[in-house]
């Protein structure tokens, strides 16, 4: 009698186990899903990053054909200026 | 009562067997 | 003797049971561990964009400034042509 009870006591155990073990494998193949964006993430901000990077590159270098037409232009306007006065 | 169906995988198991044979789910697992 | 057997093999089931779940809970900690790094990467991909499309603007706002300027130096060069014929 005692022997069956406390057998029916760990087979009823048991299945509560196993219930917490479906629930745990359920959680670690959600996570595994959202871990998967993990590396597209970092893809995408590298990506972004070298972007930036070559834009940021881009701009300076037409700021400094700029400040030399600028500077160009400043001393067309001067030669104008001279050759008005003659 | 000599033997007991696992609920997950059917297979059959023999009474004394606490795990089923192919799948390891208890025999009260739901 | 037979119940005392499915006792024991019950017992041993059990602690199985529950140095898979010990597991199970160790991975579930570890992924959550990564998934910290989620919304971090994604933070940073969206501060990059950010960066990348205002220096993109900056660079197109620029290169429309270097157009007018070529254009006012080249008028100047024709008209210092001209004062120079005179």
């Amino acid at each position: 009698g005692d022997l069956s009870s406390r057998l029916e006591e760990a087979e009823r155990a048991l299945a509560l186990k196993q219930d917490h073990i479906d629930k745990l494998k359920e959680e670690v193949e959600q996570q595994k899903g959202s871990l998967e964006t993990v590396p597209v993430l970092t893809a995408q901000a590298e990506i972004y990053k070298a972007d930036f990077l070559a834009e940021r590159e881009a701009r300076e270098k037409l700021n400094q054909k700029k400040e030399e037409l600028q500077e160009q232009l400043n001393q067309a306007m001067v030669e104008i200026e001279a050759l008005k006065q003659e | 009562l000599n033997e007991w169906q696992c609920k997950s995988c059917t297979m059959v198991n023999a009474a004394s067997s606490i795990l089923c044979e192919v799948c390891e789910r208890p025999r009260l697992a739901t």
